[in-house]
């Protein structure tokens, strides 16, 4: 994973800096020291190498604790490896935020537009039935009427 | 311009589901 | 041109330039600390040595050309090593969708499918209102009919009731009741007339 790859270049960074800076070199540039003293400039040599490395190892752990990278690291693998069978360009932001929180809304949008369908269909079938009985009440009024009238007329 | 790419990567993290919920907010009331 | 790496940024928190630049920093400091800690101990040892005739400013060339020669390997192998981790360690390749955009994913509606989304829901959302009106009109006829049926029974029941009586009165028929009366009358004045002249 991640980790292990950040892990393992810092090492070879460390191993080929490490080298670049090797003893010779070490013992060239300080010849007029190196003359007088030549085994106390290799031990200052080694802990300087031995200093170095350890200074940038716990470097690298702030670094590590301080960003969470291990755990960003392991997640992004994870994240990666649940995408491993989707080929092909991933979507990624446009640029224009109005355009890119559409695909927010969409999901709610959908929601409520069947939530509308359903209460439509219901306040239609509702409506209906007073249709039907608001008729029904509009044939008895002229039925109503009609008796009326007869006797009415029957009174005449 | 770091900064700015940093704040608005999380803008674009975490803003979207506050947005939602105003749309929602908004919608209900409408509907209401 | 400089990828900003946004998407990385939106996931680590931080851009990936700006996390090599940190470690690029703190490797450099390590450096030059310990560089001047070897060089604070030679200074010191040289101090101790009897006859030396090294002086200070010696140690520094040394130093610094030591330094020099270390710090551009370093800055060589920091830019591999920067290559190598914003490659394969600090990237997101292409086809990774972060999770909290799995949206974009699920539902990838273009500008205008979004506006028709919107324009449909508008229209179900008038729909809904001119439901409502309807309803509220018929529900309001349906009060009126109430009130309406309810008088014209009244009206009804004030015949039945009267026709009632008639029955129970024995008078039966109403109309030919008051065909009798009127012709009952008739007679009457009749009559009337009759008993006068005989009067006179």
């Amino acid at each position: 994973g991640r980790a292990q790859v950040f892990t393992t270049v810092v090492d070879a960074f460390l191993e080929e800096l490490v080298a670049a800076g090797s003893y010779q070199k070490f013992g060239r540039c300080y010849r007029c020291f190196y003359k007088l003293q030549p085994q106390l400039t290799r031990s200052i040599y080694d802990q300087f190498i031995s200093q170095l490395q350890s200074s940038i190892q716990e470097e690298i752990q702030e670094l590590k604790s301080e960003g969470n990278l291990e755990g960003l690291f392991n997640s992004l693998d994870k994240i990666v490896e649940e995408a491993k069978d989707r080929e092909g360009p991933a979507w990624r932001p446009s640029g224009i935020p109005e355009q890119d929180i559409h695909s927010a809304l969409v999901p709610y949008l959908l929601k409520h537009r069947s939530y509308l369908r359903q209460v439509l269909r219901k306040k239609e079938e509702e409506n209906r039935k007073v249709a039907e009985s608001v008729l029904a009440g509009r044939d008895k009024i002229v039925e109503l009427q009609q008796l009326i009238q007869a006797h009415k007329q029957a009174w005449q | 311009f770091d900064e700015l790419i940093v704040e608005t990567g999380k803008r674009r993290k975490q803003w979207p589901k506050k947005i939602l919920m105003h749309a929602i907010q908004t919608m209900k009331a409408e509907q209401e | 041109a400089v990828d900003p790496m946004a998407y990385e940024a939106q996931f680590f928190g931080f851009t990936p330039q700006t996390c090599m630049l940190r470690i690029y920093l703190a490797f450099q400091d390590c450096l030059f600390e310990v560089m001047q800690v070897v060089e604070a101990v030679i200074l010191r040892k040289v101090d101790k040595m009897p006859d030396c005739n090294i002086t200070p400013s010696q140690v520094r060339k040394c130093t610094e050309e030591f330094l020099l020669f270390v710090k551009d390997r370093f800055d060589k192998l920091f830019d591999k090593m920067e290559e190598v981790l914003l490659q394969q360690v600090l990237s997101i390749p292409e086809n990774v969708l972060l999770p909290e955009d799995k949206v974009h994913e699920q539902y990838p509606y273009s500008p205008e499918q979004f506006r028709a989304l919107q324009e449909e829901i508008r229209q179900l959302q008038l729909q809904c209102r001119a439901e409502a009106a309807a309803e509220q009109a018929l529900r309001a006829e349906l009060e009126e009919q109430k009130v309406v049926k309810a008088e014209l029974e009244k009206i009804l029941q004030w015949f039945n009731d009267l026709e009632k009586t008639f029955r129970e009165q024995g008078i039966g028929n109403l109309k030919e009741c008051l065909s009798f009366l009127t012709q009952s009358s008739k007679k009457l004045q009749v009559v009337m007339k009759e008993v006068e002249q005989k009067s006179e």
